[in-house]
C-alpha cells in the first residue's frame, strides 16, 4: 500500500459517501443517472468475485464490502425508494447499458492476463468502470446545469482513478515486475474521460460560477 | 503454469 492508493480509496470512497449522503438526506437523486450507478454495480459485482476466495487484507476485504453495499444501496434507492424515485429522470437518462456492456465484455474476452473466468471477468469490470460514467455525463451535458452534490461525486470519481495512476508509476518503480498494461491503459482511459469535465469543474470553481456545461 | 497473483487493488 502506498499513499497514492489510500487517498486513491479515499477519494473513492468519499465520492460513493457524498452521493449517498445525497440520496438519503434531501430523497432525491435529480441529476444522477442510474444507468452509470447500475454499471458501477456490475463493475464492483464482477471486480470482487474473489472476495471470499483470495483474501488479501482486511482493509481490502472490507473497502470491497463497502463499495458493493453502497453501489447496490444506491441503486436500489434509485429504483425502489417511494420518494427518491420519483425525482429520477428517466426520460434523460436514456443510455443503454449494452452499448458498454458488450463491447467490455468482447474486449475482456481478447485482451485479458489469463483466460480465466475470473480473470476475464476482472478485465471486463476494468473496461466497464473506465466507461461507466458516460451515461452520468450525457445526462449532465443534456440538464445542461448540475448541482454542488453531482459535480462533487463526478470530481471524486475522476480524481481517485487519476491518484492511482500515480500509485501505478509509484509501484512500476518500487516493485520489480509489477507490470499490467491492461489496468494502466483502463486507468488512463478513465481518467482521461473525465478531463473535460474536470475543467469545466475548475473553471467555474475558479470563477466561482454555478457549473454549465456546454451543450 | 503461474496462478495470476491475487489483484491486490481495489
Amino acid at each position: 500500500m502506498n499513499i497514492f492508493r489510500l487517498a486513491g480509496d479515499m477519494t473513492h470512497l468519499m465520492s460513493v459517501i457524498v452521493l449517498l449522503l445525497k440520496i438519503h438526506t434531501i430523497k432525491s437523486c435529480a441529476g444522477i443517472s442510474l444507468k452509470t450507478q447500475e454499471l458501477y454495480a456490475l463493475v464492483f459485482a464482477t471486480r470482487y468475485l474473489d472476495i471470499f476466495t483470495d483474501f488479501i487484507s482486511l482493509y481490502n476485504t472490507i473497502m470491497k464490502l463497502i463499495f458493493l453495499a453502497s453501489s447496490f444501496s444506491i441503486v436500489w434507492y434509485m429504483r425502489q425508494h417511494k420518494i427518491v424515485r420519483r425525482s429520477y429522470d428517466k426520460d434523460q437518462d436514456t443510455f443503454r447499458h449494452l452499448f458498454l456492456i458488450l463491447p467490455c465484455l468482447l474486449l475482456a474476452l481478447f485482451i485479458n492476463e489469463k483466460f480465466t473466468f475470473k480473470e476475464v471477468m476482472w478485465t471486463f469490470s476494468l473496461f466497464l468502470e473506465a466507461v461507466a460514467i458516460l451515461p452520468q455525463l450525457v445526462l449532465l451535458q443534456r440538464t445542461r446545469n448540475i448541482d454542488n452534490l453531482t459535480g462533487q461525486y463526478v470530481f471524486l470519481l475522476g480524481a481517485y482513478r487519476a491518484l492511482y495512476i500515480l500509485n501505478w508509476i509509484y509501484r512500476y518503480f518500487t516493485e520489480p515486475h509489477y507490470v499490467h498494461w491492461i489496468t494502466w491503459i483502463s486507468g488512463l482511459v478513465q481518467t482521461l474521460l473525465y478531463a473535460d469535465f474536470f475543467y469545466y469543474y475548475f473553471n467555474s470553481w475558479k470563477n466561482n460560477v454555478k457549473l454549465q456545461l456546454p451543450a | 503454469d503461474t496462478e495470476t497473483e491475487p489483484h491486490d487493488e481495489l
